[in-house]
């Protein structure tokens, strides 16, 4: 059964992709 | 691309967090998150509230527009409708919950403007 890293599952919201 | 959405946010998906304990993904708490991150050395949390939420150009997806930690820088992110969002207190929401339940059999709230979602960042980027 695959297990899976918590960080895996809510976004990386960076400043720096804004626009 | 938002074509293709992980396979984690299938009912019954197993994820382990920081400190090893393993949950079920549709089982996870905001505290799972905050403790989490507190004991990851790299990562931070950060609270990332919906500002805006429009059609995006694909189809069946969505542009919604965050404004990001303490800065409240603005972050703009194309998704598919059915992609979950973990929201402060409330769990896993997103822009068509029904859909989202359909595809992955995850019970969902509807995400909507002024919803304070769960984010990360990398410790000492700012």
């Amino acid at each position: 059964v695959p297990v899976f890293p918590w960080h895996s599952l809510v976004p990386f919201l960076e400043p720096s992709q804004s626009g | 691309s938002p074509v293709v959405l992980p396979p984690f946010f299938m009912r019954g998906s197993i994820i382990q967090l920081a400190d090893g304990e393993l949950k079920r993904v549709e089982d996870l708490k905001t505290e799972d998150f905050i403790q989490s991150a507190e004991i990851s050395s790299e990562l931070k949390i950060d609270s990332s509230t919906v500002e805006r939420i429009d059609s995006g150009q694909s189809p069946n997806a969505v542009l919604i527009q965050f404004s990001v930690g303490e800065l409240k820088a603005q972050v703009c992110v194309e998704v598919l409708v059915e992609y979950p969002f973990f929201v402060f207190g409330q769990g896993w929401s997103s822009c068509c919950p029904d859909r989202t339940t359909q595809l992955f059999e995850l019970s969902c709230a509807k995400l909507c403007v002024g919803d304070v979602c769960v984010s990360l960042t990398l410790r000492g980027l700012r």
